[in-house]
């Protein structure tokens, strides 16, 4: 890693951060978000706070500018030179410019915001270029793991010049970003540590799992310790609260949604159109009108609907559902009642059924563990 | 990206200049923005390769001219 000439670097824990423009590539929720969780991504591993303004200064001001936007170094055109960021101190010290010309999107296609924003907030912090082709700091963009972001490399400069985070299981570190005082109080945020906590539904996506809560959800990537929370209509603003049950079929890119009698397919992003749809078109009979959970297993390529104490499952090769329900318990012992949510993680089934989560092998057919319901959380 | 196999020589030579002039710091005047052995261009052009962990030729071979195609961070590696 490298630092700047004289090793500028703020005095202050506690950082602001204004977003002066959005680009149009992609909705002002989406750019929110990803600026979010670029800061989140230095503050976890630093004691380093930030707030977000909507108005007037901050320490990082980050605009979106083609070519020549009133500093000393133009942007030029597609490709190149994506995103700078100045070094820590006044007026535009720590400021991040990305260059509008660029295609900004959420996804591996064009230009991923989170990942240029990440390496530049390291230049906001203070970092410069690092010479380690695996670290965020390295100057060209490349493919990147989300789930592996900061490369030691990234660590050890970012704590040269804050230290490391404080001890991170404690309780008051709900979330990584501190609410400016001044600003209107958010309804009372779910707590992913409460003892009593339950789900309205969780299912795999693109590599994390969500965990969705009223109007929440939790995103939680295997390999990171922390969970994300955001707001489901962040991402797809249609989607309703409150849902029923949610499974990913990860070989077409879709997830499936369900709440009371209807439906709704996702494909990354954006809802498919013609839905909602109602349940029966998938082949329940007339008296199904709410799914309890589901999930899709892509190696029998077969989906499990879960209701009461009953489950439907359809065949995808047969593209048939079952004529009639099964009991649960006979088909996977030890799981008995209804079932709040259930996601599948490599060859194992999580089932969330009232406070309680219960890990079953698959390839046992057995219950494996009793785990409680915030075991994916740094509680 | 794959480089651009239509890039000829001068073009190649104007990219990587630009670049440097860019990312290392190099300044373009005259005498000093030709490919001679210990020009100010080819020592920059070793700080740069030096940098990205490529052979460090001093000159303008395949994995410069790839690299130096690659979309990265506009601010400069070296005396930022």
């Amino acid at each position: 890693f490298s630092t700047f000439a004289g090793e500028p670097k703020w005095t202050k824990q506690v950082l602001t951060y204004r977003i002066v423009n959005y680009t149009p590539d992609l909705r002002p929720a989406e750019v929110n978000a990803a600026i979010k969780k670029a800061l989140s991504v230095w503050s976890s591993v630093t004691p380093l706070r930030f707030v977000k303004k909507d108005r007037g200064d901050a320490d990082i001001k980050i605009s979106f500018a083609a070519r020549g936007h009133n500093d000393f170094i133009p942007f030029d055109g597609p490709g190149g030179s994506l995103a700078h960021a100045y070094a820590p101190g006044k007026d535009f010290g720590g400021d991040a410019h990305f260059d509008e010309d660029e295609t900004w999107t959420q996804s591996t296609k064009g230009t991923n915001l989170f990942y240029v924003a990440a390496h530049e907030f390291g230049h906001s912090l203070g970092l410069s270029h690092s010479k380690h082709p695996d670290a965020l700091m390295y100057p060209v963009y490349r493919k990147f793991d989300p789930s592996v972001l900061l490369h030691q490399d990234d660590i050890t400069g970012i704590q040269y010049l804050y230290g490391p985070s404080p001890n991170a299981n404690n309780d008051q570190r709900e979330s990584t970003e501190i609410k400016d005082p001044t600003e209107s109080k958010d309804p009372e945020l779910p707590n992913s540590c409460s003892s009593n906590l339950t789900f309205d539904a969780a299912t795999t996506f693109r590599g994390e799992i969500m965990f969705f809560k009223d109007k929440h959800i939790w995103r939680k990537h295997p390999a990171v310790r922390t969970a994300e929370l955001d707001l489901i209509s962040s991402f797809w603003p249609l989607l309703p609260p409150g849902v029923d049950a949610a499974y990913e079929i990860p070989e077409k890119d879709e997830m499936v949604v369900f709440k009371g009698n209807e439906f709704w397919v996702v494909k990354g992003d954006t809802i498919l159109p013609g839905y909602p749809q109602k349940v029966y078109t998938l082949g329940f009979s007339q008296d199904v009108i709410k799914i309890d959970a589901a999930f899709h297993n892509g190696n029998e390529g077969k989906t499990y609907f879960f209701i009461a104490d009953k489950f439907w499952s359809y065949d995808k090769r047969s593209q048939s559902m079952d004529r009639k329900p099964l009991l649960i318990r006979d088909a996977f012992p030890g799981i008995n009642g209804k079932i709040d949510a259930v996601f599948q993680h490599e060859s194992f089934l999580y089932f969330f059924c009232g406070g309680k989560q219960i890990e079953f092998d698959l390839d046992k057919k057995r219950v494996t563990r009793f785990l409680k319901t915030n075991f994916w959380f740094p509680c | 990206f794959p480089a651009d196999p239509r890039a000829t020589k001068e073009e190649g030579t104007q990219l990587v200049q630009k670049y440097l002039e860019n990312y290392y710091g190099f300044k373009k005047d005259g005498e000093s923005s030709v490919w001679k052995i210990n020009s100010p261009m080819t020592q920059k052009l070793k700080e740069m390769q030096e940098f990205f962990g490529l052979e460090v030729t001093g000159k303008l071979d395949p994995g410069t001219l790839e690299l130096v195609q690659k979309p990265r961070c506009g601010f400069p590696d070296v005396g930022g």
